[in-house]
């Protein structure tokens, strides 16, 4: 049974997609089977590994709404191991199709359970930049949750706002909820003000911060550009490496005993 | 009567919040009378100008419910000429709360016409990165939108859906409704990506871009932890130069021929 991860944090472009598409490549690379999930109307995951809009025919818009399985919607990616499950503006209008309708924050959860078949050894939700219905879904569905926590300052702000939001869900509609961890991203040990948030981060929340910290790196933010995660585009730069170094510790922190 | 303008884009960390708080406090220091309205849940504008969360007892959530007056909410901040509406997390139940109530999409417009007595020359509401409940109301109450677009591959991607959904608001319920204009952010002319985010802008929208371009400068991301505007924080600094020449772009494209 694949693990299902939501990469997620309604602060804007802390690198939620960015580490979705790294972070999947990466795990891929070390002979997982892997699948990306998006979840984010914007479609930047699809749009970043290289799926053009014209054949994004079936997407997670689908997948909630009951009428496609995961099956009939997962792409390949130029990326061996690598799935997706492609969005499309449509699912911008989820909040108001499934606004009312029963059990809508268990939607995703229904459609990836049914998956049991499924080849993947991970499932990584990339969630929009809000505490919506499409990121309440991802966290009812997700075994657990890693949050990108950009090293600025208004970043730290909403953490405690998502932390008490995941301590809801897990009282509420699902309790084996797990905090992933916090990955501090575009780190910057030159700049007193990541430094700062990294101090800030570790005190609050010790060991849930992973050791591994993805630094600001251009050559990540040019490999979508290239419609390739940045492993393929530029496979020594710090960026690769960064990621590479987080999948082995979140595999090592996942290890059996 | 106030020149209301809606800082928005769906893109998420784009520079929004550091636009709305900046770009108003350059216009105060022109001596333009300037209200920020954070419609933001996160808060950050709110934050970003020194608003304790002890002191929003009053918010944008209860302009919105109609509960209290723009008057009544406003607070100083230690900027001259510079008054907030402050946010709190209660914003985040907008989408659920007023759902279903008739008119929803025009709460923040009558809230706002109310106030003709209001003395000021500029309103700018800071707006969630989503295209959500919030941020509609805010392009319906708006006579102007003003679109900060982040100097990266996935920015531009968002640009025409955003178009799009300002094109039907003023189809149906603000007719009024203009472009203020694109704004580059976080521009790092070294960079190749940059030059080709500006090529590929101007080229689509021509003049809609604003010449100013916001330069990538750490004293503007090191400012909002002093829970100051750049310009107040380092005056001499690329950043504070930028958000005056900006301002003064702006005036210069509104004023009576
Ligand atoms: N480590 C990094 N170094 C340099 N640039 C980065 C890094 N991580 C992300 N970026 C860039 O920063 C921008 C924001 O990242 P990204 O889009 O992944 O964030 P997000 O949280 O998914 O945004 P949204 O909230 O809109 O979904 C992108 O242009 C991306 O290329
Ligand atoms: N020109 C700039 N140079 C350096 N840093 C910047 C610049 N503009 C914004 N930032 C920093 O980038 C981050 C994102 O900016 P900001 O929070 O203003 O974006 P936003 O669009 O309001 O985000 P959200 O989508 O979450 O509302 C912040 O940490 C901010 O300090
Ligand atoms: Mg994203
Ligand atoms: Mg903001």
């Amino acid at each position: 049974k694949p693990k299902i991860m939501a990469v997620a944090n309604q602060k804007g472009g802390v690198g939620k997609t960015t580490t979705a598409i790294n972070l999947s490549a990466a795990l891929a690379r070390l002979g997982k089977r892997v699948l990306i999930l998006d979840l984010d109307p914007q479609g930047n995951a699809s749009t970043g590994l290289g799926i053009q809009p014209s054949s994004r025919q079936h997407t997670t818009f689908d997948l909630l709404m009951g009428d496609r399985t995961l099956a009939e919607i997962a792409l390949p990616t130029q990326v061996d191991n690598l799935m997706i499950a492609p969005a499309t503006q449509d699912l911008a209008s989820a909040d108001i199709e499934l606004g009312q309708r029963e059990g809508r924050i268990r939607l995703l959860r229904k459609a990836l359970v049914g998956q049991a078949s499924e080849p993947y050894d991970h499932i990584l939700v990339d969630c929009p930049p809000s505490l919506n219905l499409l990121t309440v879904n991802a966290m009812v569905a997700a075994h657990s949750v890693l949050v990108p926590l950009q090293s600025e300052f208004f970043a730290l702000e909403g953490l405690s706002q998502l932390m008490l939001t995941l301590k809801q869900i897990r009282q509420s509609a699902n309790p084996a909820l797990r905090t992933e961890g916090i990955v501090l991203t575009m780190y910057d040990g030159r700049n007193r003000l990541s430094q700062q948030v990294e101090q800030d981060a570790r005190d609050a929340l010790g060991d849930l911060v992973f050791r591994t910290r993805v630094p600001r790196n251009v050559r990540i933010s040019e490999a979508p550009s290239y419609a390739m995660p940045v492993l393929d585009y530029d496979p020594v730069s710090k960026g690769s490496q960064a990621y590479l170094a987080l999948a082995e510790e979140l595999l090592e922190r996942n290890a059996p005993i």
